[in-house]
């Protein structure tokens, strides 16, 4: 069945703090165009989807956020502390 | 290794243990980190030393929440623990999300510190995250049998591209097997692969047969199992022995272990949770636990549930995953529950149909590291059985660092 729309706007929060913390997204505060944002945010996926070894779509489908969501180390995956 | 491979200029380095969580006895959180640095000093040449107070270079402590550094830990699950690279102040240092449960065991309801104290001073020693399955220094937390953990290649490799091999190879090992529940844990090196160096290896025509050369490229087993986080590989009466806890292979006789049991084993295998070891030949079996041998032995092998037409078995493994043992005779193999004690239905099957790139019978076969190795002749093959593949061919004596 179709995500319930308030179930999928929490995954969505979710998936970007996760990107933020070991993916080195940066959400732009300031910018109008939230198609940007999704494009940068689809890269990361891509990018976060590559190092699991899980298909490359850029999409937040099911076994990307099941993976997002598994206990882990807090060290990001692609970029040391500053 | 993080950007600009940060690494300690130094070779002995040091630590200090802040504070406790309450979830675990103190010596228990003291024995993972120490069980987790000896694995890290068994790979390299890095010493660590526990400082009481003062200044360490790898300063570990447990907190929740915020806790003074610009990255807060999040409550139960999702974030376990970091750790930063090595410098000076907070290089090096390990931090514990104290909102998760810790434990010294393996189960479900809590994270094993070892495990993640292990990953996290890979981290202090420069070590980034692997993306390989299966790695230690892979970032998300998996349980698995720490009893004789062992760093993946992948985990080595990384490690001593900072800071090179261990240097001396510790005193030979004594005689004794380790107790059941080995109380140090090091590394063995994983299988190398195909031996470079050649051996000489024709035997003098008059010399008596001898034992064979570690590197001989053409050195093939009877039969090799698991023991106790030791290795065995037999052929004739004579076995190597690979342990996790010394570099050098130890030379022995079955004789020298067990003086009643007859060599020229046909196959042998481990059940880790019941501390035993089964020994084939031809149509007979015996069973070990460390030197002694089980009252009641050898039994025939039809005990097991092999039909009379069976009169021996190649290679044997057990599977600590699924508790399954296989037995492998020709080009078939057989599947036995070590749990309900019995073959499994719809045996044998084809062992090419399973194993996938084992088109040929099995001498000897190993479970290690979480791969299984199939011997045949002098080549070893290191294959993935969860994920049907074969990874990679070897020489059969690629454990005996040629």
């Amino acid at each position: 069945f179709p995500v319930v729309p308030e179930k999928e706007k929490e995954d969505i929060q979710f998936a970007q703090k996760y990107l933020e913390n070991f993916y080195d997204f940066k959400e732009e505060k300031h910018s109008l165009f939230r198609a940007q944002k999704l494009d940068r945010m689809a890269d990361k996926i891509r990018e976060m989807q590559s190092f699991f070894g899980l298909e490359v779509t850029g999409q937040l489908n099911r076994k990307t956020l099941d993976m997002m969501k598994q206990p882990r180390c807090g060290i990001p995956d692609i970029r040391s502390y500053s | 290794t993080f950007p600009h491979s940060p690494k300690w200029k130094k070779e002995d380095v040091t630590y200090r243990i802040l504070n406790y969580t309450p979830d675990m006895l103190q010596a228990d959180v003291e024995e993972a980190i120490a069980r987790a640095f000896q694995l890290w000093s068994s790979v390299t040449p890095l010493r660590f030393t526990r400082l009481y107070g003062g200044q360490a270079d790898i300063m570990i402590s447990f907190a929740a929440g915020f806790h003074g550094d610009f990255y807060s830990f999040d409550g139960p699950g999702g974030t376990l623990a970091h750790a930063y690279p090595p410098s000076s102040g907070i290089g090096g240092d390990a931090h514990f999300d104290e909102d998760e449960n810790w434990t010294k065991f393996t189960t479900h309801s809590g994270f094993n510190l070892f495990l993640v104290a292990a990953h996290e001073l890979g981290h202090s020693l420069g070590l980034g995250h692997s993306n390989v399955f299966g790695a230690l220094m892979y970032p998300v937390y998996m349980a698995r049998d720490t009893r004789d953990y062992q760093l993946h290649q992948d985990d080595i490799d990384g490690i001593q591209a900072l800071y090179g091999p261990p240097r001396e190879s510790p005193v030979l090992p004594t005689k004794a097997f380790p107790p059941q529940e080995p109380t140090e844990l090091t590394t063995a090196e994983a299988p190398t692969e195909t031996s470079s160096r050649e051996e000489t290896t024709e035997n003098t025509p008059s010399k008596p047969p001898s034992r064979p050369e570690d590197c001989d490229p053409h050195l093939t087993f009877d039969a090799i199992t698991t023991l106790r986080g030791e290795i065995l590989f037999f052929k004739g009466s004579y076995v190597w022995r690979k342990s996790p806890y010394f570099s050098e292979i130890e030379h022995d006789t079955i004789s020298s272990f067990w003086p009643s049991l007859v060599a020229g084993f046909d196959a042998a295998y481990e059940v880790d949770k019941t501390d035993r070891v089964l020994f084939f030949k031809d149509n007979q079996y015996w069973a070990v636990s460390g030197y002694s041998i089980e009252s009641g032995f050898p039994k025939p092998i039809q005990n097991l549930g092999f039909p009379t037409n069976i009169r021996k078995i190649d290679a044997a493994v057990h599977d600590h995953n699924t508790k399954k043992t296989y037995f492998f005779v020709g080009n078939k193999y057989w599947s036995y529950n070590e749990n309900t004690k019995s073959m499994e239905r719809g045996y044998p099957r084809k062992i090419a149909a399973d194993f996938h790139g084992i088109g040929h019978t099995v001498d000897a076969a190993l479970q290690k590291n979480g791969y299984f190795y199939f011997f045949h002749g002098s080549n070893q093959y290191e294959v993935d059985i969860k994920r049907k593949k074969l990874i990679r061919t070897m020489k059969s004596n690629s454990w005996f660092n040629c």
